[in-house]
């Protein structure tokens, strides 16, 4: 869950 | 983006434009349930707050501006322009036991303990849950009309399609999303007994009557 670029799902 | 989220995200669009277009033709929100209705709202305001501060594409943008603002017109339809339609004696399933449970697991199950990633989590469960008030409804009236109907299979079909995706991301980016999964996977089974009926008998010219 580290790298999470935002929660790109809507 | 991939072929099974982008038709998820249009069947979750066209769910909403059914329910819109059930309501203003029939001039009625009868059988639709206001707490669903409410809930989704908050889903949508409590995820989507990441607008103000990180952006990822237009698409992204358009389509969570789409779902606050639907949202809030379809609770300004039922509450003020409808209002007599929507009986409150009927739609009585305790959202309570729905906001409750999402707040605390969403305290304890999340990817980092920040105001902002508590309420998109908040807003995973929920969401998860969120339509229990409608098929509450449903089970009470025991019938309902085909558009409704249909609006509720378009919004079990957008959640459904969202599990190939992720599988799908999974294998392609080595991507996945744990809290996401597994609410989708909650809120997909919900579905299981309502496609039920939908696909075998809706489907097929009939009325949606759940057996007495």
């Amino acid at each position: 869950t580290g790298d999470r670029q935002g929660h790109d799902e809507l | 983006m991939n072929i099974f989220r982008l038709l998820g995200d249009l069947a979750h669009l066209a769910s909403i434009f059914v329910l819109i277009h059930k309501i203003q033709k029939t001039r009625s929100c009868r059988g639709i349930s206001f707490k669903t209705q409410a809930l989704y709202a908050l889903v949508f305001v409590t995820r989507y707050v990441d607008l103000l501060y990180h952006w990822i594409s237009l698409y992204n943008f358009v389509m969570k501006l789409f779902f606050m603002a639907s949202s809030c017109y379809i609770l300004y339809l039922m509450k003020f322009r409808y209002r007599p339609t929507h009986d409150p004696s009927i739609d009585t399933f305790k959202i309570e036991y729905l906001l409750g449970p999402s707040f605390f697991l969403s305290l304890i199950f999340n990817y980092e303990f920040s105001l902002t990633e508590i309420m998109w989590t908040f807003s995973i469960y929920l969401e998860s849950v969120a339509i229990f008030p409608q098929l509450f409804m449903l089970q009470r009236t025991g019938e309902a009309e085909t558009i409704t109907t249909h609006y509720l299979a378009a919004l079990g079909i957008y959640r459904a399609l969202y599990l190939p995706n992720w599988i799908y991301r999974y294998i392609t980016q080595d991507m996945v999303d744990p809290i996401a999964i597994t609410a989708g996977l909650v809120q997909t089974g919900l579905y299981l007994d309502f496609f039920y009926v939908y696909f075998t008998k809706v489907l097929h010219g009939q009325k949606f009557e759940l057996p007495a």
